[in-house]
């Protein structure tokens, strides 16, 4: 049912994490 | 609405009107590792609110959420008191999607971290709308930045 965007904004000091 | 005082990015504190949803707290570090993938912290939360850890309504109060280079921070409507303080070196990621309820409201799912990064939390908050939901994006991802650039 979530079809709409989904956006994510990680903190670069957590890349990966 | 949103109002951003100072012009350049790095020292631009957007407010949002937002409402909260809820928190889930004291996550393993590791548990939440599982966690990276955005569908599986959407069917986290989801699962969350179906067993009764996350309204599934927010409180009707209308909040502001501020979010600058030095973290995100959510004051009552008339900013006489801040009820979370979340500084930006703790924040690990945010997510926004809709709320599949057709209204066209938002959910920001912010993932927090301790110091000793051992443990973390998920701040549920609801925006009116998925652009409200991209400027908050952009504001937080532009503080990341920032912080980076002026961190060294």
């Amino acid at each position: 049912i979530y079809k709409s965007a989904v956006t994510t904004v990680v903190n670069p000091k957590y890349e990966g994490k | 609405s949103t109002k951003s005082s100072g012009n350049s990015a790095s020292d631009t504190c957007a407010e949002f009107r937002v409402k909260y949803v809820g928190v889930i707290e004291k996550l393993q570090f590791d548990m939440s590792r599982t966690l990276q993938e955005p569908l599986d912290l959407i069917n986290y939360i989801d699962a969350a609110q179906q067993d009764g850890r996350l309204p599934f309504v927010p409180g009707d109060e209308d909040m502001i959420l501020g979010v600058s280079k030095y973290g995100v921070k959510l004051a009552s409507a008339d900013q006489c008191d801040v009820l979370h303080r979340h500084p930006l070196y703790l924040v690990v990621r945010m997510l926004c999607y809709d709320d599949g309820l057709g209204s066209g409201k938002n959910l920001l799912a912010l993932k927090t971290t301790d110091t000793k990064q051992e443990e973390c939390s998920i701040w549920v908050y609801q925006c009116g709308s998925s652009e409200q939901a991209q400027s908050i994006c952009k504001v937080l991802s532009a503080s990341f930045d920032c912080a980076l650039t002026s961190g060294k």
